[in-house]
C-alpha cells in the first residue's frame, strides 16, 4: 500500500511538445532565445559555457544569477512566454 | 526598457493596423475589441494613433497561425510561444503573429458569445443553473437540435435568459460561404464528413463545407472551437469523452497521467488504448488583450525589459486590472515623445550658472569664487558645496609640442565634444576638429581648460542638449558647465554599485540617455534625473556583440560607436554591426 504510484508516459500521437530532459529543455531555451548564440559570434568571451549563459538568463529575468540550471530556472524556462529573442541576433 | 538595436520605430504617428484572421476561440468582435484595447494602451501614453485597415498592407498586420505559419519562427502547440511580433518596418518587420495552438480568451476561462436566444448576444454566465443542475459549460440538455446553448445570468430556471454558443451548426468562420453553417454529411475528395476535419489542410484549422458536396460547390467556411472543444492533440477539436479508457483505467474527467508536463488531456472516444484520439482540456487560456499588448509593444520598436511587472517582460502572466507599468512608458515615451526641455533646466544642476562671475586670473586648480546655494536648487546638495571656477576664457595654450599623440599606444579616454575628437592622457589632452584635414592640435593641460579635474581620466561625455561635459575618473565624476564645476561627487551617487571602480566608456543614447561602461557590464544613466536606470547592469558583449569585452574607451563619433582597446578600435554602426577594425593613430588621430 506505501508503494508509490509508477507514472507511465506516453509519446502522444500528434504532440507537438515531446517528453524532454531538463538539459535538453535548457540547451533549446538558452538557444532559442538567444543565450548561447551570443557565445559563438563573440571571440572574447573565455568562460563561453551555458553556465554562463544561464546566468545572462537568470539576470535577464530576474532570477537569482546561479549559473545552474536549479529549479526555479527550470520552472521559469516552462512559463508561457512571447517568443522573441531575449538577445538580438 | 530596452529598445531595438538601432531604435527601430515608425518614422509616421498614424500607425495602421489589419487583422488578417480570427481565432477560432474568440468571436470576431470579442478579438477586434481586444486589439483595439491593446493598441491603446500605447496611444494612451504617445501622440500615436491606430487606424484599422480592412484591405491592403498595413504597417502592423495581424494573424493567427499554428506551427509553421510562414516565417522562419515557427510557433510549437499549445503553450510555451505564445506569440511574436517583428520590430518597425516594411514587410514583415511591424507583423504580429499569434499561436492559434493557444487557448485564446481574456484570460478567465471561456469567453462564449451567445447567438439568437433572447439575450441580444450576451455572454455565457458560467456556471448557470438550469433545471436545478449547475452547469459550468454549454450543454445541449433540453434540446432535441443538439445545438449547444447556455444561460446568460446565473440561474435560467429564474430569469430565462439564453443564447446559443459557437457552433459550426451555426456559423462559419472565413473561408467563403459568408459565414453559412455547415452541411453534414459533405463530401471532400470523394469521401463523406459527418464532422469538422483538419483533412486537406497544412495548417490545422478545422473546416466544414458550407453544401453537401465540396468538390462540386468549393464552398467551406473553418469551425468555431467551443468550451467544450478539445486543444491541439489529434482529435480536430472533438469534445472530450467522458469516460474515457487510458492504459486499461477509466477516467471521468481530463488527467494529466502519461504526460510529463503536467498538461490535463482527455480521450474524445471511448477508449484512447484503442483509437490513440485525444485533445488537451480547456482552461483559464491566455488573454488576447494582455498578449496583444506585449506584442503590439515590439511592433512599435521595444525590445524585452528585465522588469518582472512591465508588459514587455518576455513572460506571460495574468492581471486582472492592467495598467502599463513605469518602464513600459518610459520605453515607448523614448521612441515617440519628442523631448521637452524641461523649464528652468539649466538653472536646476548649477548653481554656479545661476550667477555670472567676472573674470578673473586663472589660477589652475585654485577655487577663486564661490557660489551662494540657492534655496531653489535642489540638485547636488549631498555633496561637497559646488564651486565656481573660472577657467581661461581664451583657448589653452599649448605646452610640450614633443608629447606625441601619435606615440600613445593606450589613451586614459577619447570623447567628442563639441563635434571634435578630445584624446586625454596623463594631464594632457589633444583635440582633433571635426574638419577631416585639420591638423591635430599640440596637447593641453586639463589641468588649465578644466582646473577640477584629476590628471587621470577615465571617460568623459558631452551631455549633447545641455551642453555640460561629465568627467569620470576612479569613483568620482565633475560636472563642466561652461566655466562653471560641479563635483567631485561619488558616482554612487548616480546608483552605480560601490564594486564599480570607474567608468570606462560613455555612450549618447537618445538625448538624455547615456550608457556607462565599466568592466563587462554597461548601465544606462538618466541624465535628467541623473539616476541610473532599472534594469541594469546589461552585458556588454549581449548587447554590443563583437566587440571586446575589456574596452577601455567607448564613445560615439559621427554616428557610430567606437570600442577602443590599446591602439585598436572596433566601430560599431547603428545596426550594432561591427563595421571596422582599425588603429586609433591612423585613422582617429590621422598620424
Amino acid at each position: 500500500w506505501s508503494v508509490p504510484l509508477k507514472s507511465v508516459f506516453v509519446t502522444f500521437p500528434g504532440d507537438v511538445i515531446k517528453n524532454m530532459s531538463d538539459t535538453d529543455l535548457a540547451e533549446s531555451y538558452l538557444k532559442k532565445f538567444g543565450y548561447m548564440d551570443t557565445f559563438q559570434r563573440s571571440g572574447f568571451q573565455s568562460l563561453a559555457s551555458t553556465s554562463k549563459a544561464l546566468k545572462r538568463m537568470q539576470r535577464q529575468l530576474g532570477l537569482d544569477e546561479t549559473g545552474q540550471l536549479d529549479m526555479q530556472t527550470l520552472e521559469a524556462m516552462k512559463q508561457p512566454r512571447c517568443g522573441v529573442p531575449d538577445v538580438a541576433n | 526598457y530596452k529598445t531595438f538595436d538601432g531604435d527601430l520605430k515608425w518614422d509616421h504617428g498614424d500607425v495602421t493596423y489589419r487583422i488578417l484572421n480570427y481565432s477560432p476561440d474568440l468571436d470576431s468582435s470579442v478579438t477586434d475589441d481586444a486589439f483595439a484595447r491593446a493598441f491603446k494602451v500605447w496611444s494612451d501614453v504617445t501622440p500615436l494613433t491606430f487606424t484599422r485597415l480592412f484591405d491592403g498592407t498595413a504597417d502592423i498586420m495581424i494573424s493567427f497561425g499554428k506551427k509553421d505559419h510562414g516565417d522562419l519562427y515557427p510557433f510549437d502547440g499549445k503553450d510555451g510561444l505564445l506569440a511574436h511580433a517583428y520590430p518597425p518596418g516594411e514587410g514583415i518587420q511591424g507583423d504580429a503573429h499569434f499561436d492559434d495552438d493557444e487557448f485564446w480568451t481574456l484570460g478567465k476561462g471561456p469567453v462564449v458569445k451567445t447567438y439568437y436566444g433572447n439575450a441580444d448576444g450576451a455572454m455565457c454566465h458560467f456556471p448557470f443553473v438550469f433545471g436545478g443542475k449547475t452547469y459550468t459549460s454549454c450543454t445541449i440538455e433540453g434540446r432535441a437540435d443538439k445545438l449547444p446553448w447556455c444561460s446568460t445570468t446565473d440561474d435560467y430556471d429564474r430569469d430565462g435568459k439564453y443564447g446559443f454558443c459557437p457552433s459550426e451548426l451555426l456559423y462559419t468562420i472565413g473561408g467563403n460561404s459568408d459565414g453559412a453553417k455547415c452541411v453534414f454529411p459533405f463530401v471532400f475528395l470523394g469521401d463523406e464528413y459527418d464532422s469538422c476535419t483538419t483533412e486537406g489542410r497544412r495548417d490545422g484549422y478545422r473546416w466544414c463545407a458550407t453544401t453537401s458536396n465540396y468538390d462540386q460547390d468549393k464552398k467551406y467556411g473553418f469551425c468555431p472551437n467551443t468550451d467544450i472543444t478539445t486543444i491541439g492533440g489529434n482529435a480536430e477539436g472533438e469534445p472530450c469523452h467522458f469516460p474515457f479508457e487510458f492504459l486499461g483505467k477509466e477516467y471521468d474527467s481530463c488527467t494529466s497521467e502519461g504526460r510529463g508536463d503536467g498538461k490535463l488531456w482527455c480521450g474524445t472516444t471511448a477508449s484512447y488504448d484503442d483509437d490513440k484520439k485525444w485533445g488537451f482540456c480547456p482552461d483559464q487560456g491566455y488573454s488576447l488583450f494582455l498578449v496583444a499588448a506585449h506584442e503590439f509593444g515590439h511592433a512599435l520598436g521595444l525590445d524585452h525589459s528585465n522588469i518582472r511587472d512591465a508588459l514587455m517582460y518576455p513572460m506571460y502572466s495574468y492581471v486582472e486590472d492592467f495598467s502599463l507599468h513605469e518602464d513600459d512608458i518610459e520605453g515607448i515615451q523614448y521612441l515617440y515623445v519628442p523631448f521637452v526641455l524641461p523649464k528652468n533646466t539649466d538653472m536646476c544642476f548649477f548653481l554656479g550658472s545661476k550667477t555670472d562671475p567676472k573674470p578673473t586670473v586663472p589660477q589652475p586648480n585654485t577655487p577663486t569664487t564661490t557660489a551662494t546655494p540657492d534655496p531653489d536648487v535642489t540638485d547636488f546638495t549631498d555633496e561637497p558645496e559646488p564651486t565656481n571656477r573660472p577657467a581661461t576664457t581664451t583657448s589653452t595654450s599649448p605646452l610640450d609640442p614633443t608629447k606625441d599623440a601619435c606615440k600613445v599606444t593606450k589613451f586614459d579616454t577619447i570623447t567628442v565634444i563639441g563635434g571634435d575628437l578630445y584624446f586625454f592622457k596623463d594631464g594632457h589632452f589633444w583635440r582633433k576638429s571635426k574638419k577631416g584635414d585639420a591638423a591635430l592640435e599640440s596637447p593641453m593641460l586639463i589641468s588649465e581648460r578644466w582646473p577640477a579635474l584629476p590628471a587621470v581620466i577615465d571617460s568623459a561625455f558631452e551631455d549633447i542638449l545641455t551642453k555640460r561635459l561629465y568627467f569620470f575618473s576612479g569613483t568620482k565624476f565633475w560636472v563642466y558647465n561652461g566655466k562653471n564645476v560641479l563635483g567631485p561627487r561619488s558616482i554612487e551617487k548616480l546608483g552605480l554599485p560601490d564594486s564599480v571602480q570607474k567608468v570606462e566608456g560613455a555612450l549618447q543614447k537618445g538625448k538624455d540617455k547615456v550608457l556607462l561602461f565599466s568592466g563587462e557590464n554597461f548601465w544606462r544613466l538618466d541624465v535628467k534625473t541623473q539616476k541610473i536606470d532599472k534594469g541594469y547592469p546589461k552585458y556588454i558583449d549581449v548587447v554590443f556583440g563583437g566587440v571586446p569585452i575589456d574596452a577601455h574607451d567607448v564613445f560615439l563619433y559621427e554616428g557610430r560607436t567606437f570600442f577602443c582597446r590599446d591602439q585598436f578600435y572596433w566601430r560599431m554602426n547603428s545596426r550594432r554591426q561591427v563595421d571596422r577594425v582599425g588603429y586609433v593613430k591612423y585613422d582617429l588621430l590621422k598620424c
